[in-house]
Formats: structure tokens, C-alpha cells, sequence
């Protein structure tokens, strides 16, 4: 969606 | 080998119902820590993060970690069938590829077990620092519901901003605007009513209202819903289960442009 980040830019893979 | 008996059966399907919307299929990991459940909505916005402790149990074995993959749908489809009141006791091989639920009424006089089959999921696992958290506001679940819901039909994001004089709630659409704002209310008569508001800095965030709409499924998981957000970072919405553990949704703010 327009302006929608994705979560996983957030928190990191483990 | 896993063996788990959960006397408040219900909570399962309530856990279950809370998510089973926003993610398909899921693994559910179990460790002698307890049940866990890592997974991202399919459009991979909010990530939801479940811990049920080994000590919710009235009986937990396990024998070495296992990651149970299962369609949520189906998983509902069988929580169902378990009564308001059953005891729910799981087992599972180390190696099977199916689980068992075992449904008792509380008075023993109705038992039943339905097998689920599991499924090979491939998932990525994500980190969640713990975060100092600009504004906290636990406030009665069934007013968040409700806040999500009225706001719905008026807009598709709502800017969530907390200051020294509460937490505002608003958007904007064809319609008009709305604005709802949540103050503390530590006097409330009943606890269950109360709204606390921990604010260490102003901070205001724009997000999608469906996602928090959708998280809304958990009110009936608990009393009150806690809000935790910070600038630049996912909102964390909040719900104990009980003192067993807990249900929480992580949401992406949007980028105004």
C-alpha cells in the first residue's frame, strides 16, 4: 500500500 | 515428544480467533519455555509475536524444541469444536506430522480428540529489540475496539499522537474527520475502566486502520490493551494473556510523503 513500510525493514532477520 | 494441558482451553481459540485473519498458516514453536508464534501478515505491514509460558500449563513436557506448522484456519476449525469450558491438552510426536487435541469437559463426562495435520512452513524469524518506548497507554480493550471501529468509517489511516493532555486519535476521509481523545483516568471505579498514560516524549504516528482494526479481534484476550509507540518505529499493541502470557501486534507506521 502507497506510504506502507514492511515490517520486517524494522526489526532484524534472526 | 510434547504433552501440554491448558485448563482454560479457551484461550487457544481465542489467541487463534485474534490472528487467524491476518496470517494463513503459521509455526507454532515449542520449547520447554513454552508455546510461541512469530509470524507476519501476508501483505508483511504488521508482524504478530504470541508467548503462552510452560508455567500456564497444568502439565507441560517437552522433549526437545519443535516447530508445529499449521493453517490457522483449520486450527480454528478445531478449537471450535472444544467447549467454553474444556481443559485442551496437546500431543505431538518429536517426528509426527500431525498434533492431537484433546477436548474434557470439566466435569470428565464428555471427551473428545481431534488430530490436526501439520504442514512444512518456510518462515522468517525477526529480532524484536526491546525499545524505550516514547508513550504507553493502557486503556480498557473493548474502548480501543471501539475507537478503531468508529474511526473506520470515516477514514483509512489514523494519526495516533500523545502529549502531555492525552492521546489523540484522528483521521479524515470523504466523509469529514473525527477525533477522539483517550485521558488518564486512574480514578475510574472499576479497574477494568482505568486508562493509564505513560508519556516520556510527545510523539505522533500515521497508521493503516485496518491493521489496527484487525488487532481489535483480541478484546476478548484481556481487560485492557496496551499502545506502545516510539518516533520512527512500529506501534506495539499489546494484550496479556492473563499471567500466562502474552498476544502482541507490531505495526509499520506509514511514510507521510
Amino acid at each position: 500500500p502507497e506510504g506502507q513500510t514492511s515490517i520486517s525493514q524494522y526489526f532484524a532477520k534472526s | 515428544m510434547l504433552e501440554a494441558r491448558l485448563v482454560q482451553g479457551s484461550m487457544l481459540r481465542k489467541v487463534v480467533d485474534a490472528v487467524k485473519d491476518l496470517v494463513s498458516d503459521a509455526n507454532i514453536d515449542v520449547s520447554s519455555s513454552g508455546f510461541s508464534l512469530q509470524a507476519m501478515d501476508t501483505s508483511h505491514v504488521s508482524l504478530i509475536a504470541m508467548h503462552l509460558r510452560a508455567d500456564a500449563f497444568e502439565h507441560f513436557r517437552c522433549d526437545r524444541p519443535m516447530s508445529m506448522g499449521m493453517s490457522l484456519a483449520n486450527l480454528a476449525k478445531v478449537l471450535k469444536c472444544a467447549g467454553s469450558d474444556d481443559i485442551v491438552t496437546l500431543k505431538a510426536n518429536d517426528d509426527g506430522d500431525t498434533v492431537t487435541f484433546m477436548f474434557e469437559s470439566p466435569k470428565e463426562d464428555r471427551v473428545s480428540d481431534f488430530e490436526l495435520k501439520l504442514m512444512d512452513i518456510d518462515s522468517e524469524h525477526l529480532g524484536i529489540p526491546d525499545t524505550d518506548y516514547c508513550a504507553t497507554v493502557t486503556m480498557p480493550a473493548g474502548e480501543y475496539a471501539r475507537i478503531c471501529k468508529d474511526l473506520s468509517s470515516i477514514g483509512d489511516t489514523v494519526v495516533i499522537s500523545a502529549t502531555k493532555d492525552g492521546v489523540k486519535f484522528t483521521t479524515s476521509g470523504d466523509v469529514g474527520t473525527a477525533n477522539v481523545t483517550v485521558r488518564q483516568n486512574t480514578t475510574a471505579d472499576k479497574k477494568e475502566d482505568q486508562t493509564i498514560i505513560d508519556l516520556k516524549e510527545p510523539v505522533a504516528l500515521t497508521f493503516a486502520l485496518r491493521y489496527l482494526t484487525s488487532f481489535a479481534k483480541a478484546t476478548p484476550l484481556a481487560t485492557h490493551v496496551t499502545l506502545s509507540m516510539t518516533r520512527e518505529l512500529p506501534v506495539m499493541v499489546e494484550y496479556a494473556i492473563q499471567d500466562m502470557g502474552h498476544l502482541r501486534f507490531y505495526l509499520a507506521p506509514k511514510i507521510e510523503d
